[in-house]
């Protein structure tokens, strides 16, 4: 832990707003903080930014959290944040990355959803916005972004938990991303975070053809889940997400790709299937830890391949 | 506050491609409340189902009859719940 946080343990959004704060003070000249918008019952959207320097460099974006109720993800951004600032100037890999490339991290992507998990209900998924014509709540942000939206892999029943809302970027928190990211017009690599099946994916998930970069990112992946099980030998799959999992339209990293960002991955962190989304804090710094090799593999793949 | 007492999670494996439409479509019948926590994806791939109790034996009953192989992986998702939030509690009181 560093001072009285304790990053083997879950914590509440305000816990981890104040944490933010601290990283923040922690590394003046490393850290800032941004708000990107506000969510649909007004919390603020924060993103750390990860900058030595320089207007409008080119960038890396994680975010963890978008389906709330996967802790692991959340967790697993607070350590790695965590991590980013306190390698820089130790690590060579992130150090090179950080001397010429700005990172993005929005660590409570969901913020509404995360705060009901707390609250109300532990396995929540979606975001907390009305529908409607419908007393269910909730869109799942991972179906409302503007690539194949409304197809297979979604639902149009608002009571189902991939309901893909009513438009695209029809919930603040992911319009907001979407504003950031294009506004930003630097951004080459996208990788989002959610949990627990133990893969890498990256694009297409709404269409079976292969993307244009399949050969490079496929490559990539595969060292990246290499890297990842040499530290305790957890086995990832990775493919593309129509081939490794099913068809999902309207996925982050669909409308990244699509939106010209070459390096576009998700994440699927642990676990083998004893817990689903009730991990044992226990396991957050090893899963964290594991995943650190595979980030700073993309990372540094981005870095070193500019396009 | 919503309480998962009783609610089991079920990894279903799917052995073929009429197994994975017949779980597609107990994902549509709405009044189960079944909550699919890792979608049914090819064969072989394991599907983890949330039963809320209420439905546990009707969906049980569904798998057995179409022959389609299931474990429980969580036996009760509130002891689990319970186990969290004791943790997280403990977590916040301890002087570092």
């Amino acid at each position: 832990s560093t001072g009285t946080f304790d990053f083997a343990s879950y914590h509440t959004i305000d816990e981890i707003y104040n944490w933010l704060d601290t990283l923040v003070e922690n590394h003046p000249h490393l850290v800032s903080k941004i708000q990107i918008g506000q969510s649909y019952e007004n919390r603020p959207l924060y993103v750390l930014k990860f900058s030595t320097g320089g207007s409008n460099r080119s960038a890396i974006w994680l975010d963890t959290g978008i389906h709330s109720r996967e802790w692991i993800t959340q967790a697993t951004g607070i350590w790695t944040a965590n991590k980013i600032a306190e390698e820089y100037g130790q690590d060579p890999s992130i150090t090179a990355i950080l001397d010429s490339m700005d990172i993005f991290f929005e660590i409570v992507t969901n913020p509404d959803g995360f705060a009901f998990t707390h609250s109300s209900n532990r396995l929540w998924r979606k975001t907390r916005s009305l529908n409607a014509g419908s007393s269910c709540v909730g869109v799942d942000a991972n179906r409302n972004w503007d690539a194949g939206f409304g197809g297979s892999g979604s639902s149009s029943n608002p009571c189902s938990e991939t309901y893909h809302g009513p438009y695209p970027n029809s919930e603040s928190e992911v319009k907001a991303i979407v504003d950031f990211i294009l506004g930003h017009g630097n951004v080459k690599s996208v990788i989002s975070i959610h949990s627990y099946s133990q893969m890498l994916l990256f694009p297409y998930g709404y269409k079976t053809e292969p993307a244009p970069d399949y050969q490079e990112l496929n490559e990539l992946a595969k060292k990246a889940v290499s890297d990842l099980a040499a530290v305790y030998g957890t086995k990832y799959t990775y493919g593309s997400i129509v081939d490794t999992i099913y068809q999902a339209d309207g996925t982050t990293v669909d409308w990244a790709y699509d939106n010209g960002v070459k390096y576009s991955f998700t994440f699927e962190l642990r676990d083998t299937g004893r817990y689903g989304f009730l991990l044992p804090s226990s396991q957050i710094i090893p899963t964290a830890t594991e995943t650190w090799p595979a980030l700073l593999d993309i990372m540094l793949h981005v870095l070193e391949h500019p396009y | 506050e919503e309480l998962f007492v009783g609610h089991q999670v079920l990894r279903v494996t799917a052995d073929n491609e009429e197994h994975i439409a017949l779980l597609q479509g107990l994902a549509e019948q709405a009044e189960l409340q079944v909550d699919f926590w890792r979608h049914p994806t090819s064969p072989g791939n394991p599907a983890d189902l949330r039963v809320p109790f209420s439905s546990l034996q009707a969906v049980k009953i569904f798998l057995e009859s179409n022959g389609i192989p299931y474990s429980i992986m969580i036996q009760d998702v509130q002891e689990l719940l319970d186990e969290e939030k004791k943790t997280m509690l403990k977590s916040r009181r301890m002087e570092r």
